[in-house]
């Protein structure tokens, strides 16, 4: 299993989780963060406002899946959160050694 | 043995002080203390941890948990000190050292009595709460040794940590007993020789958790004060781990100046119950050692 | 060493504080999160409000352990966080290379 | 690749980011977190108002980074947010298998 997080511009969300339920994906734990890029200093829109400070508000999403579903997945946070433009973010996989549904105990990808 | 009872309630009294006096200015350096409160002589409160003016730290309380276990059990018991480490954890302490949290971590998992050595035990957790085990061998050198050790493996297991504990423990003994300074000193030529680390003339003036730090520390203000509140003053005043190297000053000086020495108006600001405590388990420890089992 | 990062219902929060507590565990990093979850569209109840939207506050637990705890640790947050109602949340056990206490510089299982 | 997550006192953010700056690094994601540890929660002044609550408010950066660059983070890092005093934090490191620039579909550390 890995862990895949993902650093997206907040308002590709809901574009990005759709996608993601149309491939069967569903769980996801998402939090708001600030990030802070290469191209420093940059002007973004974001809620209608132009951010000329340093940081500019993200979305980071992690999602739990089993190892054969990691390049689908990838592949479709990629395609959907992509603009072309400076700040789209990035996708982290990071190894996920196990997972356990709290609610019942189960273990694996039967947990995910 | 009169004399001797007084001493040893002198200690542990000496040392809650020592840790109540210490505790506000645990972490500030000597320069901050000075801005703060010019010369500390008073017990304040407040502090990191916010205290009560009065209240003592882990340093009393781990004492405190050796105490009572070695009384309870009528005699040695690690596992009842180890025990009685664990059920003190989960009542949310003030305070906790990182190194005394790990190894009484370990006994509450696995049930193992000794920490495995490692190079970063060399903090004083163990050897600031090593009185109860002097109190207890008092007579008894190659008893002390074997109790301040295998006491000090719950967390701590570290030549260094060993030396400062067996050290401590005999200069306690010599207090008690009624030897003097001098001898005391002569008496630390060999933890000197067999670790220079500890030489503390020239006193560099650090006073951190290192164990080397705080007994440097401890010494120089033993050996250079003239009275029990000259020495405690001096020793809380150069910051660092201010509450520890105050309690085992405090532990010292009390086991060689007695009861008398004590500032009244430091114990009048301490905590009733944990006086009361201190004094009835120094006095079934004395009575249960080699010195106190003669008579 | 791992990272055990588990997403739990934000009321459970104290109570597996105070279980982790009893096995002389102290250090966590808490964030707060969104979670999206397999359940989707169902209400849940959030500080005595119905939520009827699809997603729901969580609250993520970070805490690093040495390799002998993690099992001990698992067991006492998925016996602490469960309810047996749905949302009751996932434990993810991720490897941990190298801790270091930033205070004192030490490394290992010593830092943490 | 690895992905190296610091938890560190909120005021330290700006220093340790400049300190960051200097030795190429810009890139980095920020979270607000609360911590639990030796340094107990009490009235803090944070934002200008008076806390009482059980936790400190912390910061947590992740930072990408490529293996050859990792132990000058984490010593950038550690020099910079230390105080010496209780609460200064933790340096976790955690491998990163993969990474992904969102906006141009590059891969590895030329992602990051
Ligand atoms: N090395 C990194 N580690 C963690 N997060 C990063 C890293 N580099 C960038 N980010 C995150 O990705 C976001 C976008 O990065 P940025 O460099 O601005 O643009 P782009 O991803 O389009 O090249 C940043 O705002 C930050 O949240
Ligand atoms: N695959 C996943 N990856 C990351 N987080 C997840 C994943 N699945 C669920 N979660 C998190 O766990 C929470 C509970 O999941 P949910 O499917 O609603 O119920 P349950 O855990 O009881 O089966 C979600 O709200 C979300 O925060
Ligand atoms: N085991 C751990 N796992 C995750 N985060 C931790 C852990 N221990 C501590 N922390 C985080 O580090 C912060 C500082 O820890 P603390 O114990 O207060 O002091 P110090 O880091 O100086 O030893 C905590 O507030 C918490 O955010
Ligand atoms: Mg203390
Ligand atoms: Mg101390």
């Amino acid at each position: 299993m890995k862990l895949i997080e993902a650093i997206i511009k907040p308002f590709k969300l809901d574009e990005v989780k759709d996608a993601l339920n149309e491939i069967g994906i569903e769980g996801i734990t998402v939090s708001e963060v600030k990030g802070f890029g290469r191209q420093k200093g940059h002007t973004e829109l974001y809620r209608g406002a132009e951010y000329v400070v340093d940081f500019i508000p993200k979305v980071k999403l992690e999602i739990a899946v089993a190892d054969e579903l990691v390049s689908k997945v990838v592949e479709t946070i990629q395609n959907t959160a992509k603009t072309g433009r400076i700040g789209d973010g990035k996708i982290f996989i990071i190894p996920l050694e196990e997972a356990v549904r709290i609610r019942t105990g189960e273990k694996g990808s039967e947990a995910i | 043995m009169q004399e001797i009872l007084s001493r040893v309630k002198a200690a542990f009294i000496g040392l809650a002080v020592g840790d109540a006096l210490g505790a506000p200015v645990e972490f500030l350096t000597a320069h901050e203390i000075k801005a703060k409160y010019g010369r500390l002589e008073e017990i304040v409160g407040g502090g990191w941890l916010r205290l009560k003016a009065g209240q003592v730290t882990d340093d009393t309380e781990m004492s405190l948990c050796v105490a009572r276990a070695i009384v309870a059990a009528g005699g040695w018991d690690l596992q009842g000190i180890a025990g009685r480490f664990a059920a003190w954890l989960k009542t949310k302490p003030i305070d906790v050292g990182d190194t005394c949290r790990k190894g009484i971590r370990n006994y509450m998992l696995k049930g193992e009595l000794e920490t495995p050595f490692n190079q970063w035990d060399a903090g004083n957790g163990a050897v600031m709460r090593l009185l109860p085990v002097a109190l207890f061998t008092m007579g008894d050198d190659a008893l002390l040794e074997k109790y301040a050790v295998a006491q000090a493996h719950l967390t701590h297991n570290h030549p260094l940590s060993d030396a400062a504990c067996v050290y401590f423990g005999r200069l306690v003994h010599l207090a008690v007993l009624g030897f003097s300074k001098a001898r005391m000193r002569r008496e630390l030529e060999g933890l000197i020789t067999e670790y220079p680390n500890f030489r503390f003339d020239p006193y560099r003036g650090l006073s951190t958790g290192y164990v080397v730090d705080t007994m440097q520390t401890v010494f120089h203000y033993f050996f250079k004060a003239r009275d029990f509140e000259e020495c405690l003053v001096g020793t809380v005043n150069q910051g660092g781990d201010a509450d520890t190297t105050g309690a085992i000053a405090g532990a010292l000086a009390g086991a060689y100046y007695g009861m008398e020495n004590i500032p009244k108006r430091w114990i009048r600001k301490m905590d009733r119950k944990v006086m009361e405590d201190v004094v009835t388990l120094a006095e079934r420890l004395i009575t249960m050692s080699p010195t106190g089992m003669k008579g």
